[in-house]
């Protein structure tokens, strides 16, 4: 007769065993070989988890060898990927986001109580109990900016090329063709006109490929704002720099289409509820030049009224748009000399930066504020395809 | 009553370079 022998599942309490000799499978297959795509539809920063599951029964069995170790490994593995994936945006996503969530759980169940404000009683009862690893949230900090600069570089990348043909040369409001200065030949930031071509649409595009990445990946809001907010001010720089470069496109026609692109900027940073990131105001300067543009240049008034308006732009930048400014048609007239002798005369007592161009390559410092997560660590399911079936619930 | 956690043990870690340099010398001297 067939004896079976029921055995009473233990409860799970959040912790992971393996042993010392598939440390390095289970970096190969949670980490360096990890593909995104393969958790979609999972616990977003599902590897962090199940890392921090791992390092606690290291801690419960009291075992610092173990946790040296692991953290160790953690760490040169992510840094391996990204440096195999140095130009993939939502890989670098994806380890920004579970870097952030290991150290944001390194916080929530250090057991300071500082960061437990938010914690349940079982959650509570996940903090490690023997080893206290705020130097390696350290090194995990750190290594989070390094991931957050290389994100931001590769974004640039794909949206620099983009910036100045959709921000100054493309013309979507209809009729104003007609009102363009005479005289210049429609110049192409490529050289070869109708190569690079892109349209405000492309940006925003772009914009929300990054944005569906980010939200996709579960990377903290906190961080998608910083990361508009650093892409903005490149829009901003690398338009301006081109304005301040170019007479062709110094003239009120494009004043017109440069405050129109903008204003689709806002409103898509509204739509996406970024409207509080800071990104808005790193577009400032560049309102503002196409105010100047389109207000008139003529009397004490006028110059009154530019001054006042342009408190973003330096004094140099002003009299430099306004040198270049290139009238639409022979009624209109050129900015005469005398006009910027009293724009300079009344904004001498400025205390202004004396560079003209922006240094486009200015990076903001980043912030990774605490988010602790809601999650309890026995309620996380590791689903087959990771092939991590040598790892033991505890 | 319940009894006070005993303190927790530092854990020293190397930063984030020092760990890189470790990397390189043990990539540099496995074949």
């Amino acid at each position: 007769r067939q004896v079976t022998v029921q055995r009473k599942e233990k409860d799970f309490q959040g912790m992971l065993e393996y042993h010392k000799e598939d440390e390095a499978l289970l970096i190969r297959n949670l980490v360096t070989d990890l593909k995104p795509q393969v958790l979609s539809g999972t616990v977003p920063c599902l590897p962090a988890y199940i890392l921090y599951m791992c390092i606690r029964h290291a801690d419960y069995t009291n075992d610092d060898v173990k946790v040296h170790s692991l953290l160790t490994s953690t760490i040169n593995g992510i840094k391996k990927v990204l440096k195999k994936h140095n130009d993939d945006f939502e890989m670098t996503t994806f380890w920004l986001s579970n870097t952030c969530r290991l150290l944001h759980c390194l916080k929530q169940y250090s057991g300071d109580e500082g960061f437990m404000t938010q914690n349940t009683a079982k959650q509570n009862e996940h903090c490690l109990k023997n080893f206290d690893l705020t130097e390696y949230r350290q090194v995990l900090s750190d290594l989070s900016i390094q991931i957050y600069q290389q994100l931001i570089k590769i974004a640039e990348g794909l949206l620099q090329p983009m910036i100045v043909s959709a921000m100054l040369e493309n013309e979507s409001i209809q009729g104003l063709s007609g009102v363009k200065p005479t005289g210049y030949r429609k110049r192409s930031s490529s050289m070869v006109d109708g190569d690079n071509a892109y349209c405000l649409e492309a940006i925003i595009r772009q914009m929300n490929a990054f944005h569906g990445v980010m939200c996709d990946q579960g990377l903290d809001p906190e961080i998608i704002q910083q990361v508009f907010k650093q892409l903005f001010y490149v829009i901003n720089a690398v338009t301006l720099n081109n304005l301040l470069l170019r007479k062709d496109v110094c003239s009120w026609s494009t004043g017109m289409q440069l405050r129109y692109n903008i204003s689709q900027l806002e409103e898509w940073l509204r739509g996406r509820n970024l409207h509080q990131s800071g990104a808005v105001q790193t577009l400032e300067p560049l309102i503002q030049a196409a105010q100047l543009l389109q207000l008139k240049k003529k009397t004490q008034e006028d110059a009154e009224a530019i001054c006042s308006l342009c408190t973003s732009l330096s004094t140099q930048q002003i009299v430099k748009i306004l040198n270049l400014y290139t009238p639409l048609n022979e009624f209109e007239e050129r900015v005469t000399v005398a006009f910027i002798r009293t724009i300079q005369a009344q904004l001498q007592d400025r205390n202004d930066p004396q560079q003209l161009l922006l240094d486009f390559k200015h990076m903001f410092p980043v912030l990774f504020p605490f988010n602790p997560s809601s999650l309890t660590m026995d309620s996380i399911h590791i689903p087959a395809c990771l092939n991590l079936e040598f790892l033991n619930e505890v | 009553s319940p009894q006070r956690p005993r303190p927790r043990v530092l854990l020293k870690a190397p930063t984030l370079a020092e760990m890189e340099e470790m990397n390189t010398s043990e990539e540099e001297e496995s074949p």
